[in-house]
């Protein structure tokens, strides 16, 4: 049992290395480790992430957006390992600026290829990315009801230009 | 394996029966503030058997269902169906389409079907088992988890890692 | 000092029921709370909040974007009570949909005729509604400097076009 | 009492001398993730005396000093001003604009000034007493905070009440 985690744990450390330089910058440093190796099934997941010349001494160290984006790269390593049929991410682009949530959707597109994605958004450049939106909306107070949306029809105000449904 | 359709129906503010079509590569839900988006997540969690209240945001069960507004009843029962295309074979049975069917009743009732046949939760996850689709699974993730993974609140980076693994 | 926590806590729920109508809706239903009336020095501060028409029976059951919005209510509750020269805001808009964030962003206008306002912001909406905008950029690898930036130099990538400074 | 400017250097990711003027009514701060933007805001809790490495996102307190890159030596020191205009003649002293300064050396020695002259942490927060303005203001908010004002972290709700009552 201890060497099948070991085999997992390092197909899942290789994937961490090549998603976190596509998330990042190719050649940034980063590492999954074990709190513990000689107890592999006990252990602590540990991860360190240096970004682009930077020194930081745990990923504490990291900014709110650099450390979201470390997260979802450690997410991708372990779909990767096994990809789920679906995938279903809310609101998980909320803390990047505009070019990691490119390159955020630019992997989830690659991904897309072997598994279904669902992302809840509201940001324009994820919608952009989509293949098909649903609008939720409460036309009426307090009662939610769904309408397939086209992108160009997205009003300013987050609300939607009613679309007949297909 | 491929995603059909989600409805809903009495599921939190989804007071009437409302249908997504999740037939796409990448599917995107929007909308404003409080519309109800993260409650389509829950109601996928819920489906596929999701008991602890806390992931859906609930301090007891029977709050998912739609508890009314001021010019509205509340409802008796809360439904949602998530069907499946059964592409490649993965699940273990003859149907082509499953659809996997939960509901609960106000009274404390709780029923679970799949293709409109009454069977227990196990017979659901048995059926999902070796999928990678779970209410658990590292595939469904909302902005919360991503401090939690941060801080690796509950060892929850070993948890998900298990899953995967 | 029982009498003088009860006379500004009493203000500050006015201004309570002030803000979050003007952030959520009028004539919604909300109120800030003593969990012990009788010992107030002691007691928690509660809040509730029901946004149009809903019936949440405590704030978790609050979307995020609402529940983020109800905090902010109370901030700026706090901030009438006694207007501090100047207020640093960084990413508190993340959460919000574009109408929410035209809403924040509407009431510090208002309130940044007495106090000044620095905001930190990913948000398009924001910095429309600055009346100056500095970009911090790493131009040499980890290490910061900051640039005056104007409004519509910025770039889709988050980047500056070089401005020279004033 | 308005604000004019802040100086950073060495402090953080701002290696060398960084000026922003805070001049006008609303000021935006913009930038890439990671670029700085929160370290501006940490080095303003600074300079009006933050002691807790914990709101300043750090282990130790001499983490604040630039620690260094591939490519550049780590600074002996960390040293940001805060540039004020006594309008109102909020502040009690004669001085029309207050500068405040603190400076903290690798050695672990740290110094405060007001207007270029030595003095005590004590000072600068007895000269701000009256103004609202301290580093555990409720005044100034990140977005974390936000989180635990709802989860009402630590009695938060009540410490930022009691600054502002
Ligand atoms: N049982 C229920 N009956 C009726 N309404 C409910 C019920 N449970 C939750 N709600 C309502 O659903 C709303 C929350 O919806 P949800 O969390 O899906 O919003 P959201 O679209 O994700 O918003 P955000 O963009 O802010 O995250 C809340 O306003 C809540 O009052
Ligand atoms: N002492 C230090 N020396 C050098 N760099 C540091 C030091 N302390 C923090 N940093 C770096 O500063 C960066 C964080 O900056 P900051 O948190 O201000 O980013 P940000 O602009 O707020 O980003 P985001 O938009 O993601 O919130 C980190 O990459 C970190 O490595
Ligand atoms: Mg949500
Ligand atoms: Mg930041």
């Amino acid at each position: 049992a201890s060497a099948m985690f070991m085999e997992s744990f390092e197909k899942a450390r290789a994937n961490f290395h090549d998603v976190f330089r596509m998330l990042f910058h190719p050649g940034d440093t980063c590492d999954l480790t074990l709190s513990d190796p000689e107890n592999p099934l006990e252990a602590d997941i540990n991860i360190m992430a240096k970004p682009k010349g930077k020194r930081p001494q745990t990923i504490d160290q990291l900014s709110g957006g650099e450390k979201s984006l470390t997260a979802l790269a450690l997410i991708f390593s372990l779909y990767l390992l096994k990809p789920a049929p679906f995938c279903v991410l809310d609101e998980v682009d909320a803390p990047l600026d505009d070019m990691n949530v490119d390159k955020f959707n630019n992997i989830i597109r690659k991904f897309s290829e072997d598994s279904q994605f669902i992302l809840v958004t509201h940001n324009k450049n994820t919608m952009a990315s989509t293949d098909v939106i649903y609008g939720v909306t409460m036309a009426e107070e307090g009662v939610s009801s769904v309408v397939p949306v086209d992108f160009r029809a997205l009003r300013h105000d987050g609300t939607f230009a009613d679309i007949a449904p297909p | 394996m491929r995603l059909k359709k989600l409805e809903l129906k009495g599921f939190k503010s989804f007071a009437d029966k409302s249908v997504i079509h999740f037939q796409d590569n990448i599917t995107g839900v929007v909308g404003p503030n409080g519309c109800g988006k993260s409650n389509v997540v829950d109601a996928i969690r819920w489906v596929l058997g999701e008991q602890r209240t806390r992931s859906l945001r609930l301090d007891k069960m029977d709050s998912v269902i739609f508890n009314g507004t001021k010019k509205r009843r509340s409802a008796g029962t809360a439904e949602v169906s998530l069907t499946f295309e059964n592409t490649k074979g993965l699940l273990p049975t003859e149907f082509s389409t499953v659809t996997v069917t939960r509901m609960l009743y106000r009274t404390g009732e709780s029923e679970y079907r799949l293709n409109g046949v009454s069977c227990r939760l196990r017979d659901i996850t048995g059926l999902l088992m070796d999928t990678g689709i779970s209410s658990d699974s590292y595939a469904i993730i909302e902005l919360g988890m991503i401090g939690d993974i941060l801080a690796n609140k509950d060892n929850i980076r070993k948890k998900l890692f298990d899953q995967a693994a």
